[in-house]
């Protein structure tokens, strides 16, 4: 289960303040897999108490409001993202994203689908840079694509280059020792291109699946 | 090997200090739902009524505290405080799960002295399908009110800390905002380590 709590003391209207939970919750919470289960539970709240003073924040307040929108979700990002890092048994902490999709929910639902692909995770886990799975997933995330102008990375994360995996749809030839080096790191990123005429958007966050995984979830209830 | 990268991610992720909002009291407490006294009840208290938001999971079966919550913020209501247990979920419990919740939300309102309308807010994590231990949780609540509430650092990890089920650390960030000269700090906590992949609305 998910649960999460922001709470400030700025003077953020009611109706502002839903606007502005549900507007970062979409781009952060809303934004992370560890293993594809949706809880009974997942719950976020705000709480805005105005003890801080100040004029109120509305959603007419413009400036201040996009402010402090932006402020929240940057916020709720970081607090998700420790999420997935303490996910059960995770090794891995990566970072999926998909640009130039015909929309930003599509852009989402094929970032989503890596990310819950199981097979993409125990791949990541044995730091095996198994594109193939990558593909598989995108492919059936049921949105359009280009597949000969779809683009595959690994970004690492020492600020190095990065490591083509598929270029306009065709496989690169790999340098092994390098894709190793790279998902030595605990982080990753992974930069998915689609190749329509869309300039959607997105970025997910998840781990690998490990052994442990299982492990903890054998005998949950007992 | 497995102990050293737990030990590390604590190290790593919580703070060993923080800026917290102003005008609010958190903390936490053991009432033994949790095995080996771990804190198990976490409360979150403004002391002045706040206006108040929320996401929800889309699962069709909503536990019992979401489904209250849920009502009480639909009401309009301004919240004076969050409440949260950790070892069972109160989910999939039927009408009495829903009776528990409810009696969780009075009796944080009448501790706190807030009677009128329902001015708290509850969240549960832990095993689904089993009946909440209110015989544990209730005594407990005007003790963690009264004596276990506080401002510093160490409250609002202590308070993380109580909500956590097979987390391996606390989740606890704060940070100050400047917005056309005011100064605004938010704080936030969350937990979750398996069941997650969320879709709130």
């Amino acid at each position: 289960t998910l649960l999460g709590f922001l709470v400030t003391d700025a003077p953020i209207s009611s109706g502002a303040l839903q606007s502005i939970l549900k507007y970062s919750v979409d781009r952060s919470f809303n934004c992370i897999s560890v293993d594809g289960d949706m809880s009974t539970n997942d719950t976020i709240a705000a709480l805005a108490n105005g003890e801080a003073g100040g004029p109120e924040i509305n959603e007419s307040s413009g400036e201040s409001y996009n402010k402090i929108r932006d402020e929240f979700t940057q916020f709720a990002q970081s607090l998700a993202q420790l999420v997935v890092r303490d996910g059960e048994g995770a090794t891995k902490f990566v970072t999926i994203k998909v640009q130039n999709a015909e929309s930003f929910k599509d852009a989402q639902k094929v970032a989503k689908t890596i990310s819950n692909s199981p097979l993409v995770k125990t791949a990541l886990y044995g730091k095996d840079a198994n594109w193939g799975r990558i593909l598989c997933a995108i492919g059936y995330s049921d949105v359009p694509v280009n597949t000969e102008k779809t683009n595959v990375s690994f970004i690492p994360t020492d600020g190095s280059a990065d490591l083509k995996l598929l270029v306009n749809g065709e496989p690169q030839q790999i340098d092994e020792t390098r894709a190793s080096e790279i998902l030595e790191f605990e982080d990753l990123e992974i930069h998915v291109d689609l190749g329509t005429n869309g300039d959607g958007e997105a970025s997910f966050w998840t781990c690998d699946l490990s052994h442990e995984y299982v492990t903890i979830n054998g005998d949950y209830r007992s | 090997s497995s102990f050293s990268q737990l030990s590390n991610k604590y190290s790593k992720y919580v703070p060993t200090e923080g800026i917290y909002p102003k005008g609010y009291l958190v903390g936490s407490v053991s009432t033994g739902v949790k095995k080996n006294n771990q804190l198990d009840l976490s409360i979150i208290k403004s002391i002045n009524p706040a206006n108040a938001a929320a996401v929800f999971t889309t699962n069709k079966f909503k536990a019992a505290p979401v489904q209250v919550s849920k009502k009480i913020l639909d009401q309009g209501n301004k919240i004076n405080s969050i409440v949260i247990n950790s070892g069972c979920a109160n989910a999939v419990t039927g009408a009495n799960g829903l009776k528990d919740a409810q009696e969780i939300v009075k009796t944080v309102d009448q501790t706190i002295g807030s009677t009128d309308v329902a001015s708290t807010i509850c969240m549960s994590t832990g095993v689904i399908g089993q009946p909440l231990q209110m015989n544990k949780i209730l005594p407990q609540i005007p003790k963690l009110i009264n004596e276990n509430l506080g401002e510093s650092h160490e409250s609002w990890v202590s308070c993380a800390k109580g909500i956590m089920t097979t987390d391996t650390f606390p989740k606890l960030i704060s940070r100050s905002i400047n917005i056309n000269g005011n100064t605004y700090t938010i704080a936030g906590l969350s937990k979750g380590a398996g069941m997650i992949c969320p879709n709130m609305a």
